[in-house]
This record gives C-alpha cells, structure tokens and sequence, in this order.
C-alpha cells in the first residue's frame, strides 16, 4: 500500500527526507 | 532433429547495409505511430485514457483476476485462530517482516486473526510527533517526492502521471449541491457568527470554549454509524453522483475541536470561502509538491494525518489491484492512476492539501475513520479507470465546511484484503 501526498506550499517548502528514507508516522518530513 | 540440429553447418555472412538502415527506419517509424497514439488517446472529457503499460510481465500481472484474489486473501486473514497458536505465529509473521512487538498495547493471544494483527494498533507515545508543518502520516519508506510540474506527477525517474488522472476533475451540474444539504446549518461568511441548528454562537464564544479545555487532548468527534449514513444519504447508484457522507450532529464539543484546528491552521473560521480549493488554482508564489510513502507488509498499516488540516471531500477511485512496490513502479506506468484508491481533498493553511491512500493486492481495503459508507475492493464490474464517486464532508463541522484533522490525528488504515 501506498500514501501519496499532493500539497500547495510556498515555493521554498523544503522536504527533510531523502528518497529511500525509512519513515514513521509523526516524523518530519519537511517544513 | 538431433542430427539436423549436429550436423546442420552454419555459414555466417554479412547482411547487407540497407538491411540494417531498413530496420532502423522501421524502429523509427513504430515510435513515432505510438508517439502519434498518445496524443489522441483522449476521452470525450479531453482527458488521457489510461491503460495498461509496460513490459510483458507486467500484462500478465494485468490478465490475473487481481480484485478476486484480493478478496480470497481478505477472508483467509480473518480466519480465527486458534488461541494456543496466535502467539508463535504473530511472531514468526514479525520476524519475517520486522514488526516491532515492543510497540503494540495488547497480548497477541489477544488478535483473533493476522488481518486483525496486522490492523494493530500502537501503544500511545511510541510515535512522537515532530513540531514541523508537514509530517509523515504513515510508517513506511519515502519512494519520491519533489514538485508538481504542469501537472505531472514523477512516479520514478522518468515514468510521470496527470495529477488530474490521480485526484479527478471537478465536474460540473452534479446532483446534490452542498446548499442544498446545508439548509438546517449556515455560516455567515462576512459576520463572525454561526447558527448551528437555530442557535447563534459567536465564533469568539466558541474559540473561548476551546481555550477553557484542555488543549493537548484531542475530543472524540461523535461519529455516524453505518447505517444511519447509509440511511440519510443512500449511495450513489452509479459513478459520478454526489452524497454527502457525513451527517454528525454538530456539538460544542466538536466544535471545540474544529475551533481547535482552525487555530492551528492559522485561518479564521469566518474567513471560508464558499467551494472548495484545488490543485489548480494555486496562490502567487506557491509551488505544488508531493511525496510518495510506500508500507511494506511489516509495517503498521493505519494512516495518520499529516498536517492540520481539514477533509473537504472524498474521491473514490475503483480500480485494480496491482502491487504497489517498487519493483513494480518502475516497470508499470501510471500505477497509483490504476489502482484503487481514495483521493482526500481539502486545505490547509497554504492552501490545497491533497493525501491519496492507494490500494494494493493483499491490501485492497481502505479505511477511513470519519466516513464510515466508504467501502473499497467490493465485488462488481470494474468502471473504467478515472471514474469515481465522490462525497462532501461540508456538515462534519459548521465551521470549517470539511472533517477537521490535526497533525498525526488517526484516519484510517489498510487491511488485508
């Protein structure tokens, strides 16, 4: 199963992951 | 034949160069027909028929009954197990896959079935929550995330899909308006007051409300059981119809929560603005971005919001049921497009917020918390792909028009089959 967010933010939103990267709910993944 | 095959001799000569020139313009000429193809795959609606692409195991994964076996796999999971046995199985299942035990709040006597172990749930504060706008709202492994550019969506390097085939179109002159269901609860957009069911409540009594409770719990929203859902808002007969799903009686207490996330949210309850936000009409100096989280078999299966933010609407996709791995989002083109899946739309305080649980073969069941008519991988004729039914959460709260969610707030999950 799969999540897919798709999201408006101003366009210097930066993501704090990288792809391949573990995650778990509640960790973050950009601001 | 032993003999043909042994004592055959082979004799090796050159082909001539127009042979090979011949075959290249040949290559050329086929690319081209299937670049000409693509362009004019379009439905009535001027939108890009999706089929099935790739290579040809791919197009045998397509020809197996995927939805059936989806099914078969849902009802040998909830199978009772024998209480002896339960234990030294749900172990060898989280050896095999790595689920931490550490994490879950009951024995493992106490999970009748592996589908019910694998909808566990988390002992409270094993997932902290970090204090950034846009957290993970599931556990799983980040497949790729980026920008949103001329509306394509990167499934992997190289291999896009229309965000409009992922979310779906507006579609205008649908039959249930959201006035029309609204008529016994208003808001006064230009006043800073609501009438909920005849009574006024300033939107200032109700902030204070908020103020007066605890703010780090979170109330239990009241929610409608099936029935009554089913009851007041019969689903649709056929794709492409609108019901409103939600049909909670609005409460101080829920409007304490909503009041709660509008603060969050940094917007105003007075200042919404009537219809709902999409992803094509993005403010000045907003960019679109998505990110794409994939849940291995081990892995907790609920999802969690990712933000504050709140649910406008709903969009049920009916499609297959390929795996979603990443094995095969490399080889199969517009999968997440093809799959059944559950678009939630709605904004936060940036804007349009979109999130997109998506089906997969031994998962093909989608939960969400909040509106109980919702029912996936049903049996039934497959609609095309891109069609959908499509529900309105305008009367979970006055205030917000949508089902309102705060940061890691639980709004569903994935079972097996």
């Amino acid at each position: 199963s799969t999540v897919v967010l798709v999201f408006e933010a101003p366009a210097d939103f930066e993501f704090s992951v990288h792809a391949g990267q573990k995650v778990k709910v509640g960790h973050r993944l950009g601001d | 034949l032993m003999n043909a095959w042994t004592e055959t001799p082979t004799k090796w000569y050159p082909l001539p160069l127009a042979v090979g020139a011949l075959l290249l313009v040949a290559i050329q000429y086929r690319k081209k027909v299937r670049g000409s193809r693509k362009e004019v795959e379009l439905d009535e609606n001027g939108m890009e028929v999706i089929r099935l692409k790739g290579p040809w195991h791919v197009h045998v994964m397509g020809a197996l009954p995927l939805r059936n076996l989806s099914r078969l796999w849902g009802y040998v999971n909830e199978v009772e197990l024998p209480i002896w046995f339960r234990p030294h199985g749900y172990r060898i299942y989280a050896n095999l896959f790595g689920c931490n035990l550490d994490e879950i709040d009951s024995p493992l006597d106490s999970y009748p079935s592996l589908g019910a172990f694998f909808y566990r749930k988390l002992k409270p504060g094993v997932r902290p929550v970090d204090g950034a706008v846009l957290v993970s709202p599931a556990d799983g492994t980040v497949l790729h995330f980026g920008t949103v550019k001329g509306m394509q969506v990167e499934q992997v390097k190289g291999i896009t899909y229309h965000l409009d085939a992922l979310l779906g179109v507006e579609r205008p002159g649908s039959p249930i308006s959201h006035a029309e269901h609204n008529r016994d609860m208003s808001i006064v957009d230009d006043q800073e007051f609501a009438e909920i069911n005849g009574i006024e409540y300033t939107l200032e009594q109700l902030i204070g409300t908020s103020n007066g409770s605890s703010g780090t719990s979170t109330p239990s929203l009241a929610q409608p059981t099936e029935s009554d859902a089913l009851l007041a808002h019969p689903p649709p007969k056929k794709y492409g119809e609108r019901f409103d799903a939600s049909v909670v009686e609005p409460s101080r207490d829920n409007l304490a929560h909503d009041a709660s996330v509008a603060r969050e949210m940094g917007v105003r309850p007075a200042m919404e603005r009537k219809g709902s936000m999409s992803a094509r009409n993005i403010r000045p100096g907003n960019s679109l971005f998505f990110t794409v989280i994939y849940l291995a078999p081990g892995d907790y299966h609920r999802f969690h919001s990712p933000t504050a933010w709140v649910v406008e609407k709903r969009r049920h996709f009916v499609g297959e049921l390929f795996s979603v791995s990443p094995w095969m989002a490399k080889r199969l083109e517009n999968l997440f497009v093809l799959n059944e899946r559950v678009a939630l739309l709605g904004r936060w305080k940036y804007g349009f917020f979109g999130m997109v649980p998506v089906g997969a073969t031994n998962v093909g069941s989608i939960k969400v918390n909040f509106d109980q008519a919702l029912r996936t991988n049903v049996r039934g004729r497959l609609p095309p792909p891109g069609a959908y039914t499509e529900a309105v959460y305008s009367n979970a709260s006055p205030i917000l028009r949508g089902q309102p969610l705060t940061p890691a707030e639980e709004m569903g999950g994935f079972r097996l089959g």
